[in-house]
């Protein structure tokens, strides 16, 4: 399962 | 970073600044669901967890801390203030928060990406913002007085949902940077909660009239 993204957004 | 996510913050802090200044300068709340603000206030504290953890952008981080600082400080102004507290109409802002808050923590509990602390918390600030606006739509239909600091405020909110939605569009064509589908779901849902109130605000702003919002 791919790495959660970092949320990179507000 | 593109236009649609760059222009969606700026409105974003355009609304907490127009709001901030409007407490500070007529040091009045009139019109301004305090429940609303708490909301956003545990919106920014659940979302902005990671702020000292995951760095992203020195951008990212300025502006998480302006949301924090603003956010908190406008509950402050409206529940510890002595002169702001007076103007803020307890007796018409009763719509009870919890009941917003609760089902957004079980269904972020259910509904996540990842079953950890910080993922969940971050499920639960995109639910909460999603409904956050209630309070504050609910007290404009009572209380009827749209002044238009208050309108602008929450036009601006609504504004900077709908670029974000531009911006999920541009991500997921260009980027090929796919946004969650959670993240899609509850930002579409907040941008239809202001769809009336941006008709009534559009209308009002053509005809040049007050801003009235139907019974």
């Amino acid at each position: 399962v791919d790495q959660p993204q970092i949320h990179d957004e507000l | 970073m593109n236009i649609f996510r760059l222009s969606g913050d700026m409105t974003h802090l355009m609304s907490v600044i127009v709001l901030l200044l409007k407490i500070h300068t007529i040091k009045s709340c009139a019109g301004i669901s305090l429940k609303t603000q708490e909301l956003y206030a545990l919106v920014f504290a659940t979302r902005y967890l990671d702020i000292f953890t995951d760095f992203v952008s020195v951008y990212n981080t300025i502006m998480k801390l302006i949301f924090l600082a603003t956010s908190f400080s406008i509950v402050w102004y409206m529940r510890h203030h002595k002169i702001v507290r007076r103007s803020y109409d307890k007796e018409q802002d009763t719509f009870r928060h919890l009941f917003l808050i609760l089902p957004c923590l079980i269904l972020a509990l259910v509904v996540n990406e990842k079953f950890t602390f910080k993922e969940v918390m971050w499920t639960f600030s995109l639910y909460v913002e999603a409904v956050a606006i209630l309070p504050q739509l609910v007290l404009l239909q009572r209380t009827k007085n749209i002044d238009n600091l208050t309108g602008q405020y929450v036009f601006l909110l609504g504004a900077y949902r709908a670029l974000y939605i531009l911006n999920w569009i541009y991500r997921y064509l260009t980027e090929k940077h796919f946004v969650h589908w959670i993240t899609w779901i509850s930002g579409l849902v907040q941008t239809l909660l202001y769809a009336d109130f941006f008709y009534y605000y559009i209308n009002s702003w053509k005809n040049n009239v007050r801003l009235q919002l139907p019974a």
